[in-house]
């Protein structure tokens, strides 16, 4: 029976990453190996495509301007893409949040505590979240409208060339485990209910509840990867290089805080990386 | 509290994209 309920919740979290995250790994694959049908992504490679691509980037999602009305956009393409990719983070914090809420116990643990795990956890979910989206030569952006090569991006003035080329190295290593979406749902949990967040009132439920989805985890990577050997160390081990690389991108973010003086920052995701680390 | 407003928002209730 106890190994029925780790299955059981393993369908679940499945079944609520599929209901929130509207491009899975399984369609981002599609896309990227050319066998999603008419579903050609158009590529960025350089300025030009770039801004013929801007106006998909921004019916993709919320642009820029409906944030700030009447603030003109910025000038510059490295700042304008920089908002496009705040909007999307903000919406997919949204998404994350909604999943979180849908582990079971979550919404039961004390509200602050809730937004601690939210505050700390959201950016390494969302790092990972990218993976999937990746390959060694560029990434799906836009709902995977779109296709945005690794050699453009680090074209890019500094520091914003600097930003994505860690999740690129962390990528290409993280997909060699080759983890589908029903793995993804559960790592994603285990992440978000970790005890060891600072600030936080009351660990013991929150442990309880990430030792439950640990070995419902265990089980499902033993039943979904039979042959892949340690795969559940080898993805726990992923943790560390997640927590490093949200530190460095907050570090970039505060710089760019000050180097960019007309730089706007996004209020929720202000909210997250203040005082983070 | 005031501090996360807009997480406790997100937590306590679903919100839209353009409210965010």
């Amino acid at each position: 029976p106890e190994a029925a309920d780790l299955r059981a919740l393993a369908r679940h979290l499945y079944e609520a990453y599929l209901k929130y995250f509207p491009l899975t790994k399984a369609k981002a694959r599609a896309i990227l190996s050319g066998k999603s049908g008419d579903n050609v992504p158009f590529v960025i490679h350089d300025i030009k495509s770039l801004m013929e691509g801007e106006q998909l980037i921004n019916n993709g999602q919320t642009s820029f301007q409906e944030h700030n009305i009447g603030s003109d956009p910025p000038d510059g393409v490295e700042l304008r893409f920089f908002y496009s990719c705040q909007s999307r983070s903000a919406e997919a914090v949204r998404e994350v949040t909604e999943f979180a809420k849908s582990i079971p116990g979550f919404v039961n643990l004390d509200l602050n505590d809730q937004v601690t795990l939210l505050k700390y956890g959201v950016i390494e979910v969302l790092i990972l979240m990218m993976s999937p989206l990746m390959n060694k030569d560029g990434t799906l952006i836009s709902y995977g409208q779109i296709f945005m090569t690794r050699e453009f991006l680090k074209s890019l003035r500094k520091p914003f060339c600097q930003m994505l080329e860690p999740k690129f190295d962390f990528s290409v290593k993280f997909n060699t485990l080759e983890l589908d979406d029903s793995d993804m749902a559960l790592f994603l949990a285990v992440i978000i209910l970790s005890g060891d967040r600072p600030g936080l009132l009351n660990v013991k439920p929150i442990e309880q509840l990430q030792e439950t989805v640990l070995h419902s985890l265990e089980l499902h990577l033993k039943i979904n990867h039979p042959d892949s050997l340690q795969l559940f160390a080898k993805v726990l081990q992923k943790m560390t290089d997640l927590r490093q690389m949200v530190t460095d991108h907050v570090q970039l973010i505060q710089l760019l805080k000050k180097t960019e003086v007309d730089m706007f920052l996004h209020p929720l995701l202000q909210e997250i990386m203040k005082d983070l680390y | 509290k005031e501090k996360h407003k807009i997480l406790h928002r997100l937590l306590q209730n679903s919100t839209s994209p353009v409210e965010l």
